[in-house]
């Protein structure tokens, strides 16, 4: 059990290192064990320098760096053991541009081996989509589907 | 395996029923707000077993029922089936598995597999090693990514761990 | 003191659901005293209800419903008592653009008497400034204003 | 009253002095993520007094100081300095209040009013009734917003207090 929890980190940590350095264009990040000798019984701590800054404590990072930051953590952990489908609930909202161009991308090779379910309000993100449900109240109170789009 | 539908009916604003078919790649979900994007999700998780109603912003389990609306009386029923397709990954002999879950306004709750009542413990272990669960990292909104990483060490801990 | 409470109460609770109908197009809101007879002991309840919609738990609502309903409660209380200034740090990010122009439309209207400072990566709320303030990281690590654009 | 600029210099990524001057009606700041505009509302909390880190997302108070970056080194001062014009709201005879706050890397810590120093008490007492403070409901980010909705009803009286 120790054996595969090491070996999963390592794994998880080298992807997010990469991840990190890819969504951040430069930059460090990583994770390590800590308050304990045991691996079983650490927890992990998360350091993340977006490029040219100096390591500091992931408190002080930007509402939009948190979120880009996190989702290298999600997505390495997806390389590493896919899931079958991931929903993601308006986690680009804090997102600028630039930053969900990166995320896209990233989402999109991702796509090849998990399905993602991505809830937006974001047109850049929607024109990631292979198909696009769209959800409307026009009677007040009642959910109804109204619009599916296919690319191609 | 992956999710090929998602049927909602009486489940929160989705007083009718409603089937979203969902192929590999990526699906967008999109809409005004308060239109019931967040409800889908909702279904998803409790579908899957999801046993707060705080998790899925109500305060009773009875509250993802319909309520009823300006032109709508309540419903007494919330259902919501999942359908995965099967490539191997779950040990059952069936191309598709559908998990569905019932909940009555008298309190009455069912957990079905492919339209079999079963308890929650036979979809559970099901998914067992699948990553298929309502606590799944899988299932992400903005709240819980901020949280990741400001969490103590030891409950992000919790989120390797079940990768491992 | 108590006359003070209950009268601002009673005001920004008018107010609250003024801006709550004009914010949601319909719909009703209120606050009301709870918890104790005593005005000075109570604690403030909050109902709202969109249109057509059931009267619900307010933890229901969507996440972009109960940030338009925080601003109508914010914006009631400015109503009653201004502010000399006030600080916006992307309150609009849940926002879709139909409420974007409502939020912005009472937005204009109070910066008659008070001074606003928002926040924001969305279009149409920096449309709707009068003065356009950028800050860059040219040199990564060191902000910078770079540019300031001013209306007319 | 309104507020008039905002200088910030050595504070978080302001290495260098950058003054904000404001105007009445909207004003919009705008950059990509982690430029430093959430950086400006951190330091106009800080000026008016805030004493707890955690508010500005630090550890520790001296987290607010320019701490360096791959071009320069870390600064051993932070400042912000904010000014008021006065229409006779503050009961002081100057037509403009100049607000500032100094922190030492040694951890001497400074207040001024009008580039005299003073406690942090004389520019609490000056601002009392005022609605402007570290704390106050005018300074709000999405976070905070959204816990109005779900605080309890105690604590949601405190914010209408505030303005009775
Ligand atoms: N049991 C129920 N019966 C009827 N309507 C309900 C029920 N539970 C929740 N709702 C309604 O669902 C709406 C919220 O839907 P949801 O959270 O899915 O919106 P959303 O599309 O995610 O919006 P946003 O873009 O703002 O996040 C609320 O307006 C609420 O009134
Ligand atoms: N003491 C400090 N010295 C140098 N840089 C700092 C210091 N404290 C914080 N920073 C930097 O400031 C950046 C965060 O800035 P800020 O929160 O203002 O961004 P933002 O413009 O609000 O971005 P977003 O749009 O993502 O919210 C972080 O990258 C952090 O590295
Ligand atoms: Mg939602
Ligand atoms: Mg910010």
């Amino acid at each position: 059990a120790q054996e595969r929890f090491v070996q999963a980190f390592e794994a998880i940590n080298a992807n997010f290192q990469a991840l990190f350095a890819r969504l951040f264009e430069g930059g460090r990040a990583g994770l390590c064990l800590v308050e304990s000798e045991d691996p079983l019984e650490a927890g992990i701590e998360l350091q993340a320098q977006p490029r040219g800054k100096r390591l500091q404590a992931v408190s002080l990072l930007s509402g939009g760096e948190k979120a880009l930051t996190g989702l290298a953590l999600l997505f390495a952990i997806f390389y590493f053991r896919p899931s079958p489908f991931c929903l993601l609930d308006e986690v680009d909202a804090p997102l600028d541009d630039a930053n969900i161009d990166r995320f896209v991308r990233v989402l999109r090779e991702l796509s090849a081996q998990t399905q993602f379910i991505v809830i937006t309000h974001n047109r850049k993100t929607m024109e990631a989509a292979d198909v696009l449900y769209g959800i409307t109240m026009d009677e007040p109170g009642l959910s109804r589907l109204v619009s599916v789009t296919l690319k191609d | 395996m992956h999710l090929q539908s998602v049927a909602l009916h009486g489940f929160k604003s989705f007083a009718d029923k409603t089937v979203l078919t969902l192929r590999p790649g990526v699906t967008a979900i999109v809409g005004p707000n308060g239109c019931g994007k967040s409800n889908v999700a909702d279904a998803i998780r409790w579908a899957l077993g999801e046993q707060s109603p705080k998790t899925l912003r109500g305060q009773r389990m009875e509250d993802v029922i319909f309520h009823g609306s300006v032109s709508r009386r309540p419903l007494g029923l919330a259902e919501v089936s999942l359908v995965f397709t099967n490539d191997g990954d779950l040990a059952v002999p069936w191309s598709e598995v559908m998990v569905g879950r019932r909940l009555y306004r008298d309190g009455e709750s069912e957990y079905l597999l492919n339209r079999t009542a079963c308890r929650l413990k036979d979809i559970h272990d099901l998914f067992l090693g699948t990553g298929v669960n309502p606590k799944a990292y899988a299932l992400m909104e903005q709240e819980r990514l901020a949280h990741l990483l400001t969490a103590r060490p030891i409950d992000r801990r919790v989120f390797i761990e079940e990768a491992a």
